[in-house]
């Protein structure tokens, strides 16, 4: 399917992917994470998009669940919003960039 | 306007509204500080409702800004999720419902 594959692009492409949706509170605090470990990330934003549905549903069979924030590091899967920010406060996060 | 109207009983008629989204993680953390206080709540999911951009519109005229959650205690509004969720862990919630 095209939205898989522009998901496998995009997480190949940039060592931080954020999937993500501008009104959400949520992803905006997954974004923070990141802006005070001074790092930069490809944030992802669906509600920009066409395919939205289709990409929330490739990410769905890649991690388990279609929901936003969806966050990978180096190609790997670490989690929505609650890991990313128990990840920050336990310093694992910093860690893993 | 309808949905002022709307606003207005809504938040004569229940002691606690959280004006929200089926959604929205905030909210729904929002909703959990209720729940761990063992108390009632009318919770109103704007993205059920056909007049949503309109509710929003009045929320923002009533409290400053057209984002969820919207929480109102005895007619009173008293912040969205982050001061939900603050007053919660100081104990100020407790005392206000
Ligand atoms: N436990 C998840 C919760 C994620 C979640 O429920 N996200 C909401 C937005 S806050 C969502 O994706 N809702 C469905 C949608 O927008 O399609 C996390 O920590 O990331
Ligand atoms: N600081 C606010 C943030 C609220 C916020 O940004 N809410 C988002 C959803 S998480 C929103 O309403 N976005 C615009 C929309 O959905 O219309 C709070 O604590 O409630
Ligand atoms: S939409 Fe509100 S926290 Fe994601």
């Amino acid at each position: 399917m095209a939205a898989t594959q522009f998901v496998n692009d995009a997480i190949a492409h940039d060592n931080i992917v954020i999937f993500s949706k501008t009104y959400c509170s949520y992803c905006r605090a997954a974004k923070e994470c990141f802006d005070k470990l001074k790092v930069s990330y490809k944030s992802i934003e669906l509600d920009n998009r066409n395919d939205m549905d289709d990409v929330q549903d490739a990410l769905e069979k890649l991690t388990g669940a279609r929901s936003v924030p969806r966050v990978f590091i180096n190609g790997v899967f670490i989690g929505g919003g609650t890991e990313v920010k128990n990840m920050f406060k336990n310093g694992k996060l910093k860690e893993l960039i």
